[in-house]
Order: structure tokens, then sequence, then C-alpha cells
């Protein structure tokens, strides 16, 4: 369902140009547990971001569910994204002046559920993740691992058929972590896909299958057995 | 150096109170080297703030070098901060609109170096992080774990006798997030105090004490033998 074809990422800073991706190429079907890892700056949410068509690539195709998105509307990509991914940003991207209700409902607004199954909704997905006594907290008055969690709920609220998590237990301690990871298997268990950019070697053995990337470049693709 | 006595934090939110810090002590003398754990949302974060002078506490004495923060006025607790406290925040804090050289210079402005040096000083430090290469990118234009590396660079640029590091290594891969502990490393072997937050027991192997807090409570403090 994600076909991703030499894609390449540059950005150009004045005389200078960065190669975030030189030619990367993969395929991810339905239903696989994929890990992306890899050092710091070696392109890890530049992928992610092509991925769930928030950005699109200098050079490449990428094909997702069989269409190839440079050939989408802008309210077509807009469509594909609230209805089928789910994201969980690196930076969280929060509402500054919402609370964490308000956070966790914002993709069921786009759906067009109403508000008070959205709420119920909403509800639901922050005592799965453990904060339904932080409902009514802005982002500023929670902890960083707080935060972190309204992002993962945010994105597992409209039960996504692609899940994109770029490092999304960097702030929590393993017992929490754990706990997120155990949500993350509950979607796939129930046949959706789960992308995971994680540099902890623990998170990265729930997938099945580990992408590396280094420089920009995709440094090896291994099937993992099962544990 | 650092003396908390029964430290208290409260937030008000309506009708309802958070206790996130709720009664404190510990002593930490020059040059120990700890780290702080617990669970996300277990009080690490507002902890940091008030030894760092950054917040005060709702009950309870700080004393720091000997002085009661509560009887210094703000010009003092500014200059201590300044000249005494390298601080590395959870959320990174950089200025969005300025360069990374521009953001490690910051803490050379208020000791009034003047500009050649502190770009000399600014342009070191990178390099030690391993940015030398992305010193005019501004944070947007740098991946996650490169605008944490930022945060560091501009955490040790003054050459702290305490450096504060709130989860320093969370969004970096094993082998940079061992390069940093390097330079904290050498930072302690230097004679000065390091205090650090971490949910990554790996890292926590760097301390020689680490001070567990759960529910705003300090659950053990536990001196560790050297490796
Ligand atoms: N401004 C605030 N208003 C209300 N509650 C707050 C505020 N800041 C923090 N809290 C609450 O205080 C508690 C402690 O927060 P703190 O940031 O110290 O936790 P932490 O141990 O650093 O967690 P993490 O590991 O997730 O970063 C949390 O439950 C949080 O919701
Ligand atoms: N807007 C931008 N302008 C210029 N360079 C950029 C921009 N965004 C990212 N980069 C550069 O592209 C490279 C890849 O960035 P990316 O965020 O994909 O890395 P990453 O693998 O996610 O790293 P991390 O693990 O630190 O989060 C980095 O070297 C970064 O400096
Ligand atoms: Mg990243
Ligand atoms: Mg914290």
């Amino acid at each position: 369902i994600i076909d991703s074809r030499d894609i390449h990422k540059e950005y150009r800073m004045g005389t200078q140009t960065v190669h975030a991706l030189r030619g990367v190429s993969f395929e991810i079907k339905q239903n696989e547990y994929v890990a992306i890892m890899g050092p710091s700056g070696s392109g890890k949410s530049t992928m992610m971001n092509i991925i769930g068509c928030l950005d699109t690539p200098s050079k490449g195709d990428y094909i997702l569910n069989g269409h190839d998105v440079k050939k989408l509307t802008d309210n077509q990509l807009a469509e594909v994204r609230n209805r089928e991914i789910g994201f969980v940003f690196q930076t969280f991207n929060l509402l500054p002046r919402s609370t964490a209700l308000a956070n966790v409902e914002l993709p069921l607004i786009y759906s067009g559920i109403r508000s008070s199954e959205r709420r119920k909704r909403a509800i639901e997905v922050l005592e799965k993740v453990g904060l339904a006594d932080r409902m009514h907290h802005k982002p500023n008055e929670l902890s960083g691992g707080q935060r972190q969690r309204v992002a993962v709920a945010r994105a597992l609220i409209n039960n996504p058929s692609i899940l994109l998590a770029d490092e999304p237990t960097g702030n929590l301690d393993s017992k929490t972590g754990q706990e997120i990871m155990e949500l993350f298997e509950e979607l796939h268990a129930a046949g959706n896909t789960i992308i995971l950019v994680t540099h902890e070697e623990e998170i990265a053995a729930h997938a099945r299958r580990i992408i590396r990337l280094r420089d920009g470049l995709l440094e090896s693709d291994t099937i993992v057995a099962a544990p």
C-alpha cells in the first residue's frame, strides 16, 4: 500500500543544499509492522513526512494505495490524511491553547462526527493512555511525557489504517512506554499498518521489519523473526 | 551546594489542585553526578525547574550555595542562573528565529563576552556536539535530535558549575547519545556538578547516585557503585 520509489528530498539553504534523502526505495504492505531507525539527522522524520503526505519528494515517486500522490489534488491529499493516517509527530504538534480533550477530538471534527460522540471517544482514548485525570489541562500544564501521550491519543482516535509514529516513547519511562506499545499492538492486531521511527532497540523489537537509514540512504531492510 | 528541604509544588486549576511535588528533601554536594528518574508525570521537570531557580516552591525551602533563594532578588537569581547553571530543557526552548550559532552564543551575551570570542566558543561547542555543518540552520531546519544537541551545546558553553539536563538524549540514537554523555563526563571530571533527568537506564548508569520520584514524592535515593 506504500510504495516509495527512489525518493529524494533536498533543502536549499542559500548557496548550500542539504540532501536529506538521496534515493530511498521500499514497499510496505497492508498490516505490516515496520520500525525505521538510524542516526540523528539520517532522514527518518523527512521520510515519515513524505509517507504521511505532509511533504512531497524533490525527486522520485510515492504511491499510496495505488495513487501517485503527485497526481492527487490538495483536497484528495487532505482526505487521505484525515481518513487513513494517524500521525504521532516527534514534536507532538499540539494546539497550545486547547485542552488535551480538544486536541484529541480534532481528527473527528474533520470526519464530521457529532460533538457528544467525539467527546465520548476522546475520553475513552485518553483513558487508554492513562490521562483521564488530565483531560482539561492545556499542553503547558502537562509534563513532557503527558504531552506525548496526548499526541498518541490524537493519532489513535480515528482508528487509522496506517499509524505513523515518530519517536512515540522518547519522553516516557519504560512502563508507560510499554503501555503505549500495547495500544499499537492492539491496532496492528486489528489489521492496520504500523510504521514507527525509534532509536530505542526495545521499542523496535515490537516490529517485524527494520528499515535503517544513514545519511539519507537506505542502509538495510531486514525482516525480523517473531519473538 | 543544593539543599532542598520539604519542597512542595502545587498548581491550582479551577477547583482542582495538582500536587506535582509533595515534600521532597535531598542534598547534592559539589561535583556529585546525580540521575533523577521516575514515571512520566512524577514531578522530575518540576523539581529541575526549582533547582535551576526557574520556578519557586509552593512550600519548603531551597538553599543554593548557602543562599535561601526566597531571599534573593530577581537580579541575584538571574545572576546565579547565568553564571553557575547550564540548563538543557526537556523541550529544548531554542529561539525559533535564530540560527544554531546565535542560540548557542546566547548565554555568553549575558556574561558580557565580546562577539568575536563568543562566536569562536560557540563554533567550538557546536563542533563538540557534531553540528559544525548545521551552524546557520534555524531550529525548524534541524532534525529533532539536532535541536536537542544545540540545546546541549548552549548549556555547556558557559562551563557551568551546575549542569541541569532534563532528558538530554530522548531524541538521539545510542551512538550520538553516548557522545553527549562523554561531554558531560568531561564537565564532571573538571569538578562540576551534574544533575540529569532520564528514563533510560543506560544513561542513568553514568551517574553515581539515583534519586527516584513517584507521584511527587521521593521514592528512593541510592548511591551507585562506580562501574
Ligand atoms: N502548569 C501546570 N499546571 C498544572 N499541572 C501541571 C503543570 N505543570 C505540570 N503539571 C502537572 O504536574 C505533574 C508533574 O509534572 P512534571 O513535568 O514535573 O513531570 P515529569 O516527571 O517531568 O514527567 P515526564 O517524564 O512526562 O516529563 C504532572 O502530572 C503534570 O500534569
Ligand atoms: N527545513 C530544513 N531545512 C534544511 N535542512 C533540513 C530541514 N529539515 C531537516 N533538515 C536536515 O535534513 C536532515 C534530516 O533531517 P530529519 O529530521 O529527517 O532527521 P532524523 O533522522 O529525523 O533525525 P532525528 O533522529 O535527530 O530526529 C538533517 O541533517 C537536517 O539538518
Ligand atoms: Mg526526527
Ligand atoms: Mg519532564
